[in-house]
C-alpha cells in the first residue's frame, strides 16, 4: 500500500551530485598510502584473470608456502604492510634471522665454532642487500654469499 | 579572508617545500627527520605566531591542493594527478598531524588543533560543493580525511591519549558532511565511515562501546539520505551503488558487531523505508554474540522452553519520550492503566495521521514506538502477575484493546505500518519476540475480517521470500502460522487466491517443515 | 531492492572479523596483505 512518493526538488538536486561524483568514485587504493615501490594501480587485466585476492591470502599458511626469494621480495619491497610482517614471520621460522644494524637477512650454514656474548663465529649464508640496494627490477638476481 | 600581505605566497612556498622534505626525507610512516628541520622554518616565517596565523597557513595549504586537482583535472583524467595530488595531500596531513603531536605538552591544543584542521577541511569542502556544483571533487577531500585518520590513529603514546578526542572529531565533521548536505561527496563519506580502520576503531578498539552511538548516528545520516531513493524502488545506478555499498557495509558490521545493530536497532528502524524489507531484515537478523539461536524448524519449538525469552532485549532509546505530543502519552497512560479515556481508541488513528497523501499519511517513527511502548508495559503488567505472556494472559486487556483497534480502524495503509511495526519486534529470542509473536498470531485468530489476516500473511511473506538474512523470531511465526491447526491457516480464501501463490505459500512450507 | 548478499564478495561463513581484511564499501574482495598497513617492528622500516 506505500506507493511510490514523488521525489521532492532537493532530492533531484541531491541526485545530480551524487550522479555527478558517481563519475570519479574513490578506488580501495585512494584509502591506502602510496607506495614507494609497487604502487597499487589498478589495470583492465582479462576478465578470466583471477579478480579478486586468493581467499586466505593474508594468512601464514599462504605465506609459508610462498619461495624464500618471493619473502625477500616482499620484505624489502611492501614496506609497512601486513605482507611484509607476515613475510619476516615465515622467514624466521625457516631459522633466517634479521640482522638490525646490517638489514640482512642470516641463515647459519652449520654449527658456529665459538659463540659468545658478542657474535657467534660461524659460516652463514645471506642475503646480498647491496645488490638489493640498487633495486632494479629487470635482470635482478638473488646471490647468497658465505659470511666467515 | 583579508590574508596579511603575502601570507599566500609565502605559505605555497612553504607547502612546496615541505612537500619536497616529506618525499625525500622520510617514508610513507615516518616523517619525523624531515620535520625537525622544518619546524623551524615554520616558526621563523612567523606561521606559528598565533592562532589566527595557523588557521589561515592551513586554509590556504588545504586551498592549494584543491585546486591543484581542478588544475590538473584539465590536464588529465583523475587516475594521473592522483598521485601528484595525493602527494600534496599526504605531506600536508602529516604536517598537520606532526603540528598536533608536537603542540603544548597537555591535550588541548593538540584537540583543538585537530578540529580546527578538520573544520576548516570541512568548511572548504561545503564551500567548494556549492561553487563547483556537478564538477566538484570529492577524492582530495576524502584522501585529507583518509590519510590524517591514518596518521591520527597509528600507535603512538601521545595520540592514545586523545584517542577518544580523535574519534569525536573525525565524527562529528563527518555528521556535518552528512550525504544530505553534501550528496557530492556522499561515495568519499561512505569509504571513510566503511573503512576498515575507521570501523576497527569506532566499533572494535573504541572501549566500552564509547564510540557505537556516534557510528549509529553516521548509520543514520546514511539511510536518511537513501530513503526517498529507496523509498521509489526503481534504482537509478548512482544510488544503486551507494545502495550496494551500504548492504557490504552493513554485512561486515552484522557479522562482526552484532550487538550494536541489535542494541541500534529501534533507531535504524526509524530510517529505513518499509519497503526496503532486505536491508531491514539484515538489522532485525543480528543477536547478540553470545547467544545461541535453536534451529526455527525444530519440530514443536516453544518459546517457553527458551531461557532467553525471559530477558527483553537491549533499549537504548526512552522509547516513552518518542511517543508525541505529551497529551497522546498522558491518555494513553490512562487508557493503559484504566481503559480512559473511553474517545481515546477512537481518536487513535487521528493521533497517528500526518497528512492524507496516500503514502505519506502515517507517522511511522510514532507507530513504531506506540507499538513498542503498549507491548513493553504489557509484558511488565503481566510479569507482576508473575504470569508469562500466552494466548490467555494477553486477552481482554487494554493493552489488546489498543492493537485490536490499530488492526480493525486503520486503512489499508496504516495498517501494514502498524503489522509492520509488529513484525519489527520479531527477532532473537527475547521476551519481545515471544510477546510479539503472540500479539501477531493473536490478531490473525480473533480479527472478524479476512482483510486482516490477509494482511498480516502479506507482510509476514514479503519478509520472507526476499534473499536471506531472515530473522529468527519471524521464521518461528511463520511456522507457527501454517502449522497450528488453530489458525485454520490453509482454509483461507486469499492462500488458495492464484496458483503461483498456493505453490508459493506450499514451497514456504515444505522448506519450515 | 533484493541482492544475493552472499555475491557481494564477503566471506560470511568466515569464523574470523570480516573488518580487519574489508576492502571498503565498493571493494570487491578483502584487500590484499600488501595493502593493509601495519604496525612492524621498527627495524623493519628499511628505507
Amino acid at each position: 500500500p506505500m506507493g511510490p512518493v514523488p521525489l521532492g526538488k532537493d532530492h533531484q538536486h541531491q541526485f545530480q551530485m551524487l550522479e555527478a561524483s558517481s563519475y570519479h568514485m574513490p578506488l580501495p587504493s585512494d584509502s591506502e598510502r602510496m607506495r614507494q615501490f609497487l604502487p597499487r594501480n589498478p589495470f583492465p587485466t582479462p576478465h578470466y584473470y583471477p579478480q579478486n585476492p586468493l581467499t586466505n591470502s593474508d594468512t601464514l599458511e599462504f605465506f609459508q608456502r610462498l619461495s624464500i626469494e618471493t619473502l625477500f621480495f616482499i620484505f624489502y619491497y611492501l614496506e609497512g604492510t601486513k605482507a611484509q610482517y607476515l613475510a619476516a614471520k615465515v622467514l624466521k621460522k625457516q631459522s633466517w634471522r634479521f640482522h638490525t644494524k646490517y638489514m640482512m637477512w642470516f641463515q647459519r650454514h652449520e654449527e658456529p665454532k665459538v659463540i659468545n656474548e658478542e657474535y657467534e663465529q660461524g659460516t652463514y649464508i645471506y642475503f646480498d642487500i647491496e645488490k638489493w640496494g640498487q633495486r632494479k627490477k629487470d635482470g635482478f638476481v638473488f646471490e647468497y654469499r658465505y659470511l666467515e | 579572508y583579508d590574508d596579511p600581505q603575502g601570507l599566500v605566497e609565502k605559505s605555497e612556498i612553504l607547502l612546496r617545500e615541505w612537500v619536497r622534505l616529506y618525499a625525500t626525507q622520510g617514508s610513507p610512516k615516518d616523517s619525523s627527520k624531515a620535520f625537525s628541520s622544518f619546524i623551524h622554518e615554520l616558526n621563523s616565517s612567523g606561521i606559528l605566531k598565533n592562532d589566527d596565523v595557523i588557521t589561515r597557513f592551513f586554509r590556504i595549504c588545504v586551498q592549494c591542493c584543491i585546486n591543484q586537482v581542478y588544475q590538473g583535472l584539465q590536464a588529465g583524467p583523475m587516475n594521473l594527478i592522483r598521485s601528484k595530488c595525493y602527494q600534496s595531500v599526504d605531506a600536508l596531513v602529516r604536517l598537520v598531524a606532526l603540528l598536533i603531536r608536537h603542540i603544548g605538552d597537555s591535550p588541548t591544543p593538540k584537540v583543538n588543533l585537530m578540529n580546527k584542521f578538520l573544520g576548516i577541511v570541512a568548511g572548504i569542502l561545503i564551500q567548494e560543493h556549492e561553487l563547483q556544483k556537478t564538477d566538484f571533487q570529492q577524492l582530495p577531500f576524502h584522501r585529507m580525511f583518509m590519510m590524517l585518520f591514518y596518521d591520527l590513529n597509528t600507535q603512538d603514546q601521545v595520540f592514545e591519549t586523545i584517542s577518544m578526542q580523535i574519534l569525536t572529531g573525525f565524527s562529528n565533521t563527518l555528521h556535518i558532511l552528512n550525504p544530505i548536505k553534501v550528496p557530492g561527496f556522499a561515495y568519499a563519506w561512505l569509504e571513510i565511515i566503511g573503512n576498515r580502520l575507521f570501523i576497527a576503531r569506532m566499533l572494535a578498539l573504541a572501549s566500552e562501546q564509547k564510540c557505537w552511538a556516534m557510528y549509529c548516528q553516521l548509520i543514520l545520516d546514511l539511510f536518511r539520505f537513501l530513503f526517498p531513493f529507496l523509498r521509489n524502488a526503481e534504482l537509478a545506478k548512482p544510488v544503486a551503488t551507494l545502495y550496494r555499498g551500504t548492504l557490504r557495509v552493513l554485512l561486515v558490521i552484522l557479522h562482526d558487531f552484532p550487538d550494536f545493530l541489535c542494541d541500534y536497532c529501534y533507531h535504524f528502524l526509524d530510517a529505513i523505508p518499509p519497503n526496503c524489507i532486505q536491508m531491514r531484515n539484515l538489522v532485525l537478523s543480528a543477536f547478540p554474540r553470545n547467544m545461541r539461536l535453536p534451529d526455527p524448524f525444530t519440530a514443536n519449538l516453544k518459546f517457553e522452553m527458551l531461557a532467553d525469552t525471559a530477558m527483553p532485549p537491549r533499549i537504548l532509546s526512552n522509547v516513552g519520550a518518542m511517543i508525541q505530543p505529551a497529551s497522546f502519552k498522558k491518555d494513553l497512560d490512562s487508557y493503559l492503566k484504566a481503559r480512559g479515556p473511553v474517545t481515546f481508541l477512537s481518536e487513535l488513528r487521528t493521533n497517528l495521521q500526518v497528512t492524507n497523501e496516500p503514502g505519506t499519511r502515517y507517522n511511522i517513527p510514532l507507530i513504531n514506538a506506540l507499538v513498542l511502548y503498549v507491548g513493553s508495559q504489557h509484558i511488565q503488567v503481566i510479569r507482576s502477575r508473575n504470569q508469562t505472556p500466552n494466548m490467555s494472559t494477553i486477552a481482554h486487556t487494554s493493552h489488546m484493546d489498543i492493537f485490536q483497534n490499530l488492526a480493525v480502524d486503520l486503512d489499508t495503509e496504516g495498517r501494514y505500518l502498524f503489522l509492520n511495526a509488529l513484525a519489527n519486534q520479531l527477532r532473537f529470542p527475547s521476551s519481545h519476540t515471544h510477546y510479539f509473536s503472540l500479539v501477531i498470531l493473536y490478531l490473525f485468530a480473533h480479527s472478524n475480517t479476512e482483510d486482516v489476516q490477509e494482511q498480516i500473511t502479506r507482510v509476514l511473506l514479503e519478509r520472507l521470500v526476499v534473499n536471506r538474512p531472515h530473522p529468527w523470531g519471524l521464521l518461528v511465526t511463520f511456522i507457527e502460522l501454517i502449522k497450528n491447526p488453530t489458525y485454520k491457516f490453509w482454509q483461507h480464501e486469499f492462500v488458495h487466491c492464484a496458483p503461483e501463490v498456493e505453490k508459493l505459500f506450499e514451497s514456504v512450507a515444505r522448506s519450515c517443515m | 531492492l533484493g541482492f544475493d548478499l552472499t555475491a557481494l564478495g564477503l566471506n560470511l561463513n568466515a569464523t574470523d572479523s570480516l573488518y580487519p581484511s574489508f576492502g571498503g564499501p565498493w571493494g570487491e574482495g578483502p584487500v590484499r596483505a600488501e595493502d593493509i598497513e601495519y604496525q612492524v617492528p621498527q627495524e623493519y622500516n628499511i628505507s
